[in-house]
């Protein structure tokens, strides 16, 4: 099922 | 200088063993309110956050520091830790390591080198939630080990007021139903309708130190990365985990 994506995707965490 | 005196090692070890699920090495910022300490694992998907205010400890004293550590080294010496031992943690500024020190028949010390770590100054988002769900561990992690049965990730979905945990395989599914009822639930703030696929590794890792008794806070949103947390031995621990997304 579908894509792992990142936090980064999400967020510029830093 | 910074030494901290915990009155049950085996407490501070689910603690580390959180940590150690998902990251190889840790940088603890150490200052006089207490340690804290916040990364992502290697592929970016789950961030971990750990918070320990002074007063979860029996005596506490710092200064400003970090202090890096491989997590696996510090796993191993913590599983040496018996049912009633005190932990004495102190830092060696002299040696660059961190003294790791068990105290109950006897008194043993590890001497842990340190590992230039630097603190990541990452923050942990501030995101809106449309639910939040306060459910006991314990019947969390059970429908977790159910959806492994048939697949390798899971739908935590808000539907019509109820929390529901889903997997589905290419033969097999299983599902988990948590009324707001249930004795499983503390509460449910309950926004609107919403569904997130989650890699059911990573959910198990970031549920492991947690007793089946302890409250987990679990934030969710439609396609959004979840947020857990809970605390352990007057820790909090937080854990951010990417989705999986239909492409």
């Amino acid at each position: 099922f579908g894509k792992q994506v990142t936090l980064d995707d999400f967020f510029k965490i830093n | 200088m910074f030494r901290a005196v915990i009155s049950e090692a085996k407490e501070f070890k689910k603690v580390i063993d959180a940590a150690s699920n998902l990251l190889d090495e840790i940088c603890f910022e150490v200052n006089e309110e207490g340690i804290k300490a916040r990364a992502m694992d290697p592929s970016h998907v789950a961030l971990v956050s750990i918070d320990i205010p002074k007063e979860a400890f029996e005596e506490y004293e710092a200064d400003v520091h970090d202090i890096g550590v491989d997590l696996e080294a510090f796993k191993k010496i913590m599983n040496r830790a018996k049912a009633k031992d005190k932990l004495i943690l102190e830092l060696d500024e002299e040696k660059n390591k961190l003294n790791v020190i068990f105290k109950g028949a006897a008194t043993r010390k590890f001497a842990l080198a340190l590992y230039d770590v630097s603190s990541s100054n990452l923050q942990v988002p501030d995101i809106e939630y449309p639910n939040e769900i306060l459910i006991k561990a314990g019947p969390f992690v059970d429908a977790l080990k159910d959806a492994d049965l048939v697949n390798d990730h899971v739908t935590l979905k808000v539907e019509d007021g109820k929390f529901i945990v889903y997997a589905k395989g290419d033969l097999n599914e299983s599902e988990t139903i948590f009324e707001e009822d249930s004795e499983s639930i503390i509460s449910m703030n309950i926004g609107e309708n919403a569904k997130s696929t989650f890699n059911l590794e990573y959910l198990r890792d970031m549920t492991k130190a947690a007793s089946s008794s302890d409250i987990l806070k679990i934030y969710l949103g439609t396609d959004m990365p979840v947020k857990i947390e809970y605390d352990v031995a007057g820790a909090n621990l937080t854990f951010l985990l990417a989705p999986r997304i239909e492409s």
